[in-house]
């Protein structure tokens, strides 16, 4: 472990705890995916099988349960519960996710560390990260003005993934035969989708206005 | 064996 690394996981960690505020908080998902919840689910659910073959620490597995446990809740809130369900922007949540399924899976087929279904399957949920992303962005490119929490949430989502990179950069000083392509170049791809939406936060916060992604 | 890469970030 690394401080890159913790730092990245600890921001992430935040950005789910500030969905989760606002969920709870405002009984409201108005600007929130539903897709990219559904994504970000798959995408625990794929990686994490080993949850229960392979012992890392017990900071990885109760990571990886609090990971699994809270985008479950988020999606089945913004399914479920009456309130919350009832500010889903459903009408403006339209990208087709499922074309960012196939195209994920497709990749795994063909790019991954061994043809074994677990690593596959991760190799999956290394793609299918870095795409998540886009309804959500989408979503808030459709809504004009994005509220606090959510421009929060999205900044901190984007911001653990880059920390990764800087992760990666430090393993691969420590140990030059560290390579780890697949997660790496995902990385970037994820992080760079976020480079049009941080440089806008950014000249929200320095104008101390609110957040305004351009339709 | 060792050579089996454990994914050890989350």
């Amino acid at each position: 472990m690394n401080i890159f690394r913790f730092l990245g996981d600890m921001t992430h960690l935040i950005s789910i705890l500030i969905l989760l505020l606002k969920i709870y908080a405002t009984k409201s998902c108005s600007g929130i995916s539903l897709k990219t919840q559904e994504l970000y689910a798959l995408v625990f659910l794929t990686r994490y099988l080993d949850l229960f073959t392979d012992f890392i620490s017990v900071y990885n597995t109760v990571m990886k349960l609090v990971f699994i446990a809270s985008s479950l809740a988020i999606v089945w809130c913004m399914r479920n519960h009456p309130l919350v369900r009832r500010s889903y922007d459903k009408q403006l949540d339209t990208f087709r996710h499922y074309f960012l399924l196939l195209a994920s899976f497709l990749l795994a087929l063909l790019l991954h560390e061994k043809f074994a279904f677990q690593e596959v399957l991760w190799a999956f949920s290394i793609y299918l990260e870095a795409v998540a992303i886009l309804p959500q962005l989408v979503l808030l490119q459709r809504s004009g003005n994005v509220d606090n929490l959510t421009g929060q949430y999205v900044f901190f989502l984007g911001a653990y993934r880059a920390l990764y990179i800087f992760n990666w950069i430090y393993r691969y000083f420590i140990d030059p035969h560290f390579t780890r392509w697949i997660a790496c170049v995902s990385g970037l791809v994820q992080t760079a989708l976020y480079a049009d939406f941080f440089y806008y936060y950014f000249i929200s916060w320095k104008n101390n206005a609110k957040l305004q992604l351009p339709a | 064996g060792e050579d089996e890469e454990v994914h050890d970030e989350l």
